[in-house]
């Protein structure tokens, strides 16, 4: 099946997402 | 664990363990059990950072400390089914660069870059007294095609210069030396 595949940037950027914290 | 609503699922669920060794203790696979402890498990990007944030970066660490970050399901150790044919690459870094290429490690495993099914199992950092090393485990030693495409990948999110030494190590050798490196 597909697999979930993100880039490192898209990882970072969500760092600072209100659920991240 | 469960992503939550309107978070990032990941493809695998992992959880975070670390383990420190005592001066002194040798080492065996009973005492080693016993001083791994878990740390939190996470289903979901978020999830990851709300633990990732709250931990001591791998440079503030005292010696002979390790951060396991593996597959819910997967203990950090030789003998678990997972493990027990597979083996790991390693780098040793000087001092001061572990906590930079660690998060570059995991950001690469959690987000699925090593292109290689499911071999990957976990990812180890280790905190020594005059280098560090961080390492990826996968669950088959003996496929080379697998080994290599994680030593290439592993050399690009590090951003590694083409002289770094990378080594390979099965975990049965590990067992027969007794020793991690």
């Amino acid at each position: 099946g597909t697999r979930i595949i993100y880039e490192r940037q898209f990882l970072m950027n969500l760092r600072d997402s209100p659920l991240a914290r | 664990v469960k992503p939550g609503q309107g978070e990032h699922q990941l493809q695998y669920s992992y959880c975070m363990w670390f383990s420190k060794r005592t001066p002194g203790n040798k080492a065996s696979s009973t005492n080693y059990e016993q001083n791994i402890k878990t740390v939190g498990c996470f289903a979901s990007v978020e999830q990851f950072w709300a633990l990732y944030t709250h931990l001591a970066r791998p440079c503030d660490l005292t010696s002979s400390s390790d951060y396991h970050l593996f597959k819910q399901g997967i203990k950090p150790m030789w003998e678990d089914e997972a493990n027990k044919s597979g083996g790991k690459w390693i780098v040793r870094l000087r001092k001061g660069l572990a906590s930079r290429l660690w998060e570059n490690l995991i950001l690469a495993m959690l987000g699925e870059q090593f292109m290689v099914g499911d071999e990957i199992c976990g990812a180890v950092v280790s905190i020594r007294f005059a280098e560090d090393i961080i390492s990826i485990w996968n669950r088959t030693s003996s496929d080379v095609t697998i080994s290599l495409r994680i030593r290439d990948t592993l050399r690009r999110v590090l951003n590694l210069p083409p002289n770094t030494i990378m080594e390979y190590k099965t975990h049965t050798d590990s067992i027969k030396d007794n020793s991690s490196f």
